[in-house]
């Protein structure tokens, strides 16, 4: 659920404990225990940035751990990222197919 | 323009939250997703399109490496339609080599498509009255998102820099006793505060956001969402009456 919603507990869920849920939720697993202990950091900095999402939305949105809480942005950007639109469209001046109408 | 609008609601127009895997073609699956769901409101047809053909018969290359909806519809005008997902399915790999399009009966077409003005009025009243759209937009603050009504601060998500075309299905209203804007007093009694969204459909599966879906502000350009409001027209044209300019 949401790191707002997180009842102090008795006590909040180790971080490990967490970061094994979302193994098991979304079936992630490492390689070996070097690869393992970057994917923990990079899940402690998602959620530490998440919770400061949580905070600065002036909505009701809740963020948390989703299927991406192990990756950094770069691989995000790399695995889900898109070709930058701003700036100026490209021309779309092509002639396009033939011209009539109703069935192909 | 009605309150409340939720094309998922009508049997049949919003297919099923698709999943990009590691491949970058959010703007075939946005494109799509519009084309499918015009084609069951405008023929009473519920079809499901082949994203695959747009990926391999592009005429950008590679279609996992990004593109642009636009280039999407003029692929389905160049192939005068798109096969339907039965037949040319989804394999989260492009081969822009191996166009199978006439190889694949044509499950649905398009006579045109169009970008709408970049006005959230218009685009609520395009969406009520005609059917989804795609958008595109700034997805920093998805990628951690769960649910609820994303509203970030103004300056931190940038209209300009949009890179994530998603599928606009519907629009409401929130109600919120949480007050986060600044300067709002945690201990202060705080009125319900009525929060407008757009309902809009990820390709990232459903196991993110709600079921796939996610919810942003509607009102004031939140992450762009009016810079590329594009979507294809699948009736006929209607005989339009003659006008002439007076002289």
């Amino acid at each position: 659920g949401s790191l707002r919603s997180q009842d102090p507990g008795p006590q909040p869920l180790e971080l490990k404990q967490v970061f094994t849920l979302f193994q098991i939720q979304y079936n992630r697993s490492y390689s070996n225990l070097e690869e393992y202990a970057r994917r923990l950091d990079i899940f402690a900095h998602n959620l530490a940035w998440a919770q400061k999402l949580e905070e600065e939305d002036l909505g009701t949105a809740e963020f948390g751990v989703t299927p991406f809480s192990d990756l950094t942005e770069e691989e995000f950007g790399q695995l889900y990222g898109h070709r930058r639109m701003d700036g100026v469209a490209p021309d779309v001046g092509r002639e396009v197919g033939s011209e009539e109408w109703g069935e192909p | 323009v009605p309150p409340t609008c939720d094309w998922r609601k009508l049997n049949g127009v919003i297919s099923s939250v698709k999943k990009q895997e590691s491949c970058n073609c959010c703007w075939a699956m946005a494109a799509v997703g519009n084309i499918e769901a015009q084609w069951a409101i405008k023929h009473h047809q519920s079809v499901e399109l082949s994203v695959q053909e747009l990926l391999d018969c592009g005429r950008c290359g590679d279609g996992c490496r990004g593109g642009f909806v636009w280039d999407a519809f003029i692929t389905v005008l160049n192939n005068s339609g798109l096969a339907s997902e039965r037949d040319y399915p989804f394999q989260g790999k492009a081969k822009p080599h191996r166009c199978l399009a006439k190889k694949h009966k044509k499950a649905a077409w398009i006579q045109d498509f169009t970008m709408l003005q970049d006005n959230e009025q218009k685009i609520a009243w395009y969406l009520a009255t005609e059917g989804p759209i795609t958008v595109t937009i700034n997805m920093k603050f998805l990628r951690q998102y769960k649910k609820g009504v994303l509203q970030p601060p103004p300056t931190a998500c940038d209209p300009m820099h949009v890179d994530h075309s998603v599928l606009l299905v519907g629009f409401g209203k929130a109600e919120s006793a949480v007050d986060r804007r600044a300067g709002a007093a945690a201990s202060q009694p705080r009125p319900k505060r009525s929060i407008p969204f757009w309902i809009l459909k990820n390709s990232w599966g459903a196991e993110w956001g709600e079921k796939g879906y996610f919810r942003l502000y509607r009102g004031n350009n939140t992450c762009g969402i009016t810079k590329y409001p594009l979507t294809a027209r699948v009736d006929r044209p209607v005989k339009k009456r003659p006008v002439s300019c007076p002289p």
